[in-house]
């Protein structure tokens, strides 16, 4: 486009490439000026399309890793629970986030064993490649994802030990990471129809996310035990759960341009609520007057800013 | 009155044919339903919700006089004024949208982790001249 600047490769379009590749120079975000090339996540499939006009089925050529049933499961649900039929987000004042992404690990080396006095000890070395945040999308929350496959009868109440430590890889030996730092917590949950449990570690992750650390590499051990601890119930049994791995799931505030912000959306509103968006003009201000303020308007603009 | 001062003395057919030109066109800008399901598209695979979606689209021709109807700036009758009177290279107001609604969609990356993405400007729901 005859936009300001240059755009980075004057080579024709024509290659198609897949979306992650932002290497190749044919990528079409590549023309996009740099502020805005991160977080388009939606735009490179309708660049392509629009680019493309030969290939209409080419999106079904891209190679996508078929995702986890529980997890798709999962996140249709917080669909239905955050969008309208229509699609469009409701205005629920306590979500904030505009981006949820959900990672099933890539690797994961399960140990298993049995301690009988403490239950069953469920522990797994966890391998989450978060590739796909981008920079402009800032951590709001972290959770860990259980889902239940349990023979536990509904309506029991569980009370369950975790403790989470996350590796670190230092660059001498890759092979056997060390534990930089671990946290153990209990929490305890009634078991209904809730099919998931969700374990909030956002102080734990948020300063490995906030380094932008693409890979994060934690151990998880979680025991359970039927009973509650606050009605001194004894804690007995050990609950033979077969616990999925869980699911690293991050609540995100995307900050880029095209991303909806409910704050600025609010604000706008309240701005104009049926007019058309429109630039105020000096010619002819909305108030009438020719674009003066008095100091007191002044001051008032100010705070509002 | 101005405008009958001037308007040369004409029998009430021309004085209908006169006023015409004030009227608002018959095909006026307006917004227009449009809906598309993605599978149209083959992006089922990778969109899985919403399974449809309706971005609407504005159609139409701009009435000389705009005024305030659709919002439009002074600068929309400035342009129509260019377009008649001195230049008709310069092209006439387009029928554009004014204002849109954000659309949340849940999506499958390329690497199969699943991500939910709330996005600005996705479907139309008022039009303007411009």
């Amino acid at each position: 486009p005859h936009s300001r600047g240059r755009v980075a490769s004057e080579k024709p379009s024509g290659l198609l490439v897949a979306p992650e590749d932002t290497s190749s120079e044919l990528n079409p975000l590549l023309w996009l000026p740099k502020g805005m090339r991160r977080g388009y996540a939606l735009l490179p499939p309708l660049l392509k399309v629009l680019s493309d006009r030969g290939h209409p089925n080419w999106e079904s050529e891209v190679p996508r890793l078929q995702p986890d049933s529980r997890a798709l499961r999962f996140m249709k649900r917080l669909y239905k629970m955050s969008a309208t039929k229509e699609g469009i987000p409701k205005d629920n004042k306590s979500h904030l986030y505009n981006t949820v992404r959900l990672f099933t690990p890539c690797s994961e080396c399960k140990h298993r064993h049995r301690d009988l006095m403490k239950g069953d000890i469920h522990s797994v070395d966890l391998l989450f490649n978060l590739d796909r945040v981008t920079a402009l999308e800032h951590l709001l929350k972290s959770v860990l994802l259980y889902s239940f496959d349990t023979s536990v009868p509904a309506a029991s109440s569980l009370s369950c030990m975790c403790h989470l430590s996350v590796k670190e890889h230092d660059s001498s030996s890759q092979v056997c990471p060390s534990v930089s730092h671990s946290v153990a917590f209990s929490l305890h949950f009634e078991v209904r129809k809730r099919k998931w449990v969700e374990i909030d570690v956002t102080s734990f992750l948020q300063p490995l996310i906030a380094t932008n650390r693409r890979n994060i590499h934690m151990a998880v051990n979680i025991t359970c035990l039927m009973g509650d601890p606050q009605h001194n119930t004894e804690l007995e049994n050990p609950v033979n759960m077969a616990l999925v791995p869980p699911s690293l799931l991050l609540y995100l505030n995307d900050t880029s341009e095209q991303a909806y912000h409910r704050w600025n959306s609010l604000r706008h509103r309240r701005k104009s609520p049926g007019r058309p968006r429109q630039r105020t003009s000096p010619l002819i201000a909305p108030t009438g007057d020719d674009g003066k303020e008095n100091s007191q308007g002044k001051r008032a603009s100010r705070q509002r800013r | 009155d101005e405008n009958l001062k001037e308007a040369p003395a004409t029998s009430p057919y021309n004085l209908s044919e006169y006023f015409k030109q004030f009227l608002f066109p018959q095909n006026e800008c307006e917004l227009h339903n449009f809906r598309l399901s993605f599978s149209q598209l083959k992006w089922d695979k990778w969109i899985i919700a919403p399974h449809r979606y309706s971005p609407q689209y504005c159609k139409g021709d701009c009435p000389r006089v705009v005024g305030h109807r659709y919002g439009s700036p002074v600068h929309t009758m400035v342009q129509n004024i260019i377009y008649e009177k001195l230049d008709s290279s310069v092209p006439k107001p387009s029928c554009v949208p004014a204002e849109y609604n954000p659309l949340s969609v849940l999506t499958i990356e390329p690497d199969g982790s699943i991500v939910y993405k709330e996005y600005e400007d996705m479907i139309a729901t008022k039009c303007t001249c411009r």
